[in-house]
């Protein structure tokens, strides 16, 4: 029933933190990113979303935890001329991912990924998909059971073969 | 110099979609896109990154052309019962992506790549990042021209070998 999934994998060691509702002109997005992979931060996801302020727009980054306090540092040093509202930082995230093949377009896959998590009372923080995972961001203390819940919801084997 | 890219893919035909500001608890993500994979909508990115207003939360989707005047009949369906702000869409979107290996944990590659676009004037819409794949939204009529752009940024082939 499930034959393009592969696995679960989870990260605990994740913080999320974004720069808030600055001016949106092409080199925005270069200028941000840059500033971090000059600073050696190991990027893990970026994400911008639909922003509901015509002109303004946010991005927001995964990073390891032991990088949260210089990624938010770097972006405090920009806000000013970005015209930034604020930097905003969530050191309480883990991802879990859902492995798998040809997952766009068959919506019902995260459809039962998100529900599994939503009856089980884990809230959901950020979501990312690609044609081969999707991930959730959840609070750390909660990335465990996420993952087995997951693991069983798509049926994978009897013993949760969770990689790190 | 780029050993792990692969390539540049493209696809013309994506508007997004967002449900905004609703209110932010277990199960509602599973509930929104259960409902869209009910009706048979092939969904294509799922973002969610961070939301401004502790409480309520905002989900994005891209979907084909053909299918946002559905999903967002369906969106508007659901908006009175999760309490959400509106539903917005963007008919004039269009994806292109870097393929590669190991992106994550690089972030200079995707410097490269948002400071290409940037400084040719193409303004990125929105943005999703996996180890495999740096997805950026564009402006239908820029997405060519972004994907010639990285195709040399990159140092692909000569002859742009764009994959539809
Ligand atoms: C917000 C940021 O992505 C900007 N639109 C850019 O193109 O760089
Ligand atoms: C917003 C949505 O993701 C919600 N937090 C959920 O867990 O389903």
């Amino acid at each position: 029933i499930f034959r393009n999934i592969s696995g679960v994998v989870m990260d605990e060691d994740q913080a999320s933190v974004a720069i808030m509702d600055f001016l949106d002109k092409p080199g925005v997005a270069g200028t941000i990113t840059k500033a971090l992979a000059d600073n050696n931060i190991a990027i893990d996801m970026i994400m911008q979303s639909f922003h509901p302020t015509v002109g303004h727009n946010s991005i927001t980054f995964t990073v390891h935890d032991s990088d949260l306090k210089q990624t938010i540092e770097i972006l405090n040093g920009l806000k000013e001329e970005m015209g930034a509202k604020e930097v905003a930082a969530d050191p309480d995230c883990a991802k879990v991912s859902l492995i798998g093949a040809g997952l766009s377009g068959q919506p019902s896959i995260a459809a039962l990924l998100f529900s599994t998590l939503g009856k089980n009372g884990i809230n959901i923080k950020m979501i990312a998909t690609s044609e081969m995972k999707i991930t959730c961001v959840v609070r750390k203390n909660e990335v465990k059971k996420a993952a087995t819940l997951i693991h069983s919801a798509f049926e994978l084997d009897k013993e949760p073969q969770i990689l790190a």
